[in-house]
Formats: structure tokens, C-alpha cells, sequence
């Protein structure tokens, strides 16, 4: 998280707050909630105590305008800039606008306006840009479900204000993951069109060949009717196809886009009722078989039959020698299967059935 | 790509935009201390904007980093004053 510069704040804890206009894409009462829910966020974590005034001068005066809408920081039309405040402070401080070209909603079809109005009051409280992806004081605009609040952001808020004395029990998301974490684990792991894309938590890792530093962003904003959590992936690239697995539920990609007709239930595949989760996934190119893994099984499916191999499943530990028998993640490269266990990965001759070598999780990750 | 050669459009267009996200949120100077004054400077702040995306530091207007400028996003800087 990050404070302004010296870490300007309300020397009160009494806030004051006015709506002065309202844009005509909600009712004035969902925009009335809107504006109410995100003050709420932060006052549950802290001290602070909203007044709403009807008129006059508030700390916090909200509104909506466009272009050039009186503070000389004129909005940019549609998309691009979507709001912006003023750190606390008298006059403008505190202030809070809302860009009326774009298109305000209650839901996820357009510019989200609770959460856009959370982020904003955060600046008005103190908050400037935190450079964790999965934090609500994150520069760019991403849809969520759920509690806002990352625990940056409420450690942040804290730093300026305190806890609130009476808290709420509230469960803030964690931090993004630290990819040079030594025990760092991943959830699923697959190839997509050349890159490798690497899952954890609510996060993926995006390497690229010719790219040094792999790229870390929020699952949602990339595939909004993603879950916030993959169990497992693999590509099929005969197909151009990549399945994406979370609980009992498969999806399909093609590049970036999701395939219509999905999430399926994976007992399409051919797995039991009793299996409620794939573990890991990985395409056998030279075969043609994926290999899907659950607790100290795996099962073997034909791609090209659609059916499951008659000798499924089989026992992870007999037919992978040297392995642990459970199996976070996957990928095959050029003949060699890397299977990825809590924080080591194994470089696994699928030839010669050997265990060629043993390295961190995260090498994969430049660390 | 080396201002020596000619611009397309789109790449003429993606600088603009650049240089303009990169004066709002990252204190690039305006006028002619900013792009055409001092590659340098323009560098830097390419930089500066990969690091806090932990985007790759490049300092090259690459595709990714293009990308995250045409992101919808909050209005205030990125960086203190």
C-alpha cells in the first residue's frame, strides 16, 4: 500500500459527506447505497464515522461530471479515466468525481459504481495506489465479488487511522502471491499458444518466451466467469483448447476467449461421481492421452476415443517412480513431464520413467 | 524504435498516448522536457510504470506495457507529487 505524500489524512474521525449531483444511469437510491456501501468498507476497518450532509460544505463532496467538470483534471470521455479524489485536506480535499461519460452500474455489465466509489473514498481517506494486483487500491479497474478489502489495503488504512475499536468480522482477501516465495506452491499449471500460464489463488502468472519477468494479474479480469480459484489446466493443442478445472466444474478456452457451451461437469470426461476434483491436468502430446490427476490416482483419457483408457485409474506412485504421490500441477515439454508438488518440482523423463532432476517450484519463475 | 525512422500512424499514435499517460500518472515534465526534449527522461518513466505494474523493465513502449496504459483506471497519479 502507499500513503500521499506526509501521509495527509482527517485529523477527525468525524467525517462529512455530500452527494451533489447524481448521473442518470441509476436511480438516485442505488446511487445513495452505492456511495454508502464504500464509505461502510472503510469505517468497518477503522475508526472513521460518516455524516451525510444535504447541503453546504462537506469534507467529502461527490459528484458527477465531464471533460473539463471544474478542477482543471478534465475526464477523457468513455473507458480510460473513470473517477478520480483528492487527498483528505480543506477545499477540494477530500473531493470525489465521478466521470460521466461512463456508463455506471449495480452489477458487472458496465463500470461497477460501488466498487469504482470504494477505491475513490480510499483516496479521499488517505490511500494513494497500492501495486498489488489484488488490492482495491490497484490503479486499474477490475470487477469483484465478494469483500472488497485486501489485507494491503487494511493494513494501509490502519497505518492512518487505527483499527475500529468495535470491529466487524470481516475476511479480507490475502495479498497476491510473492512469486520468489521459497515454499511457494501453485494450484494448476498449462501451456497456452507457446506461453506458459501458472495459477495461484486469484492470480495467474503469464511467461512468455522472450519475456524475462512473468506478468502476475487477477484471474477476473482477464476471465470475469472464471472461478477466483483453478485446481487444474491443460492445453490440447490439436485442438487449439485449453480446460480449465475448479471443483466438479471444466471450462474451455480458445487463446483468451471462453468457448460457449461450458462450465461442464468433469464426470463428462469419464470420472466417478466421487471424484470432486481434478488435482492437476497434462496433455501427452507424443500419446495423445491427458493425464488427469486425483489425490494418488491418475486417470488416462483418449482424446481422440473421448473415453477414458480402460486401465484407469492407476496408481501415481507405481507408475511414476521417484514421485511424491500427490500432484499440484503439470506441464509436458519436449518429452519431459514437470510435476509441480508443494514447493518442488520434478523434471520427469516420460521416456525412460526417471526422475532427471529436482528443482524449487518458482525456478520457473526466474526465482 | 529509433526516432531516426519514420513513425507509422499507429506508433505515432501509441506514443502520444504514452507520453500523455505517463505526464498525468508519472510526472513526465510537459512540453519539451518530456519526449522530444529528453528520450531519457521519457525512459525513465517507461520504467518507473513497468516497475509498479511489475510489468518487464524495459523502458520500451513494448505490447504489454501498451497494453496496461489502455486499461481503464482511476484517475490519480500513480506516484507522489
Amino acid at each position: 500500500y502507499n500513503h500521499f505524500p506526509r501521509h495527509l489524512k482527517w485529523q477527525n474521525n468525524n467525517v462529512t459527506f455530500r452527494i451533489v449531483n447524481y448521473t442518470p444511469d441509476l436511480k438516485k437510491s442505488d446511487v445513495d447505497r452505492a456511495i454508502r456501501n464504500a464509505l461502510n468498507i472503510w469505517s468497518d476497518v477503522t475508526p472513521l464515522v460518516f455524516k451525510k450532509l444535504h447541503q453546504g460544505n462537506a469534507d467529502i463532496m461527490i459528484s458527477f461530471g465531464s471533460q473539463e467538470h471544474g478542477d482543471y483534471n478534465p475526464f477523457d470521455g468513455p473507458d480510460g479515466l473513470l473517477a478520480h479524489a483528492y487527498p483528505p485536506g480543506q477545499g477540494m480535499g477530500g473531493d470525489t468525481h465521478f466521470d460521466e461519460d461512463e456508463h455506471w452500474t449495480k452489477d458487472s455489465s458496465a463500470y461497477n459504481l460501488f466498487i469504482v466509489a470504494a477505491h475513490e473514498l480510499g483516496h479521499a481517506l488517505g490511500m494513494s495506489h497500492s501495486a498489488d494486483a489484488g488490492a482495491l487500491m490497484y490503479p486499474v479497474y477490475s470487477y469483484s465479488t465478494g469483500y472488497l478489502l485486501s489485507e494491503d489495503d487494511i493494513e494501509g488504512i490502519q497505518a492512518l487511522y487505527g483499527p475500529n475499536p468495535n470491529p466487524r468480522k470481516v475476511k479480507p482477501k490475502p495479498d497476491a502471491p510473492n512469486k520468489c516465495n521459497p515454499m511457494l506452491s501453485f494450484d494448476a499449471a498449462t501451456e497456452l499458444r507457446g506461453e506458459t500460464i501458472i495459477f495461484k489463488d486469484r492470480f495467474y502468472w503469464r511467461l512468455h518466451p522472450q519475456m524475462v519477468e512473468p506478468e502476475q494479474t487477477l484471474i477476473k479480469s482477464t476471465w470475469p466467469s472464471l472461478p477466483n480459484k483453478v485446481d487444474a489446466a491443460y492445453e490440447n493443442p490439436e485442438k487449439d483448447l485449453v480446460i480449465i478445472f475448479s471443483g466438479i466444474r471444466m471450462w474451455a478456452l480458445n487463446g483468451y476467449s471462453l468457448v460457449d457451451g461450458y462450465p461442464k461437469y468433469i464426470h463428462k470426461l469419464g470420472l466417478p461421481k466421487t471424484v470432486r476434483k481434478v488435482d492437476a491436468a497434462v496433455h501427452i502430446g507424443d500419446t495423445g492421452k491427458t493425464l488427469l490427476f486425483t489425490e494418488e490416482e491418475y486417470w488416462s483419457y483418449d482424446e481422440a476415443t473421448g473415453k477414458m483408457d480402460s486401465d484407469s485409474p492407476r496408481s501415481i506412485e507405481q507408475d511414476f517412480p521417484g514421485m511424491d504421490d500427490e500432484v499440484d500441477a503439470a506441464v509436458f515439454h519436449y518429452g519431459h513431464l514437470y510435476f509441480f508438488h508443494e514447493h518442488v518440482q520434478y523434471e520427469y523423463s516420460y521416456t525412460s520413467r526417471k526422475v532427471m532432476r529436482i528443482l524449487r517450484t518458482n525456478s520457473i519463475l526466474n526465482c | 524504435p529509433s526516432s531516426a525512422l519514420p513513425l507509422s500512424p499507429r506508433d505515432r499514435d501509441d506514443r502520444l498516448l504514452a507520453e500523455k499517460y505517463l505526464r498525468r500518472f508519472y510526472g513526465l515534465p510537459a512540453g519539451l522536457q518530456g519526449r522530444q526534449g529528453s528520450p531519457v527522461a521519457f525512459r525513465t518513466q517507461v520504467e518507473k510504470m513497468q516497475r509498479f505494474f511489475k510489468l518487464e523493465v524495459t523502458g520500451n513502449l513494448d505490447c504489454n506495457t501498451l497494453e496496461v496504459m489502455k486499461m481503464p483506471r482511476c484517475g490519480v497519479p500513480d506516484v507522489g507529487e
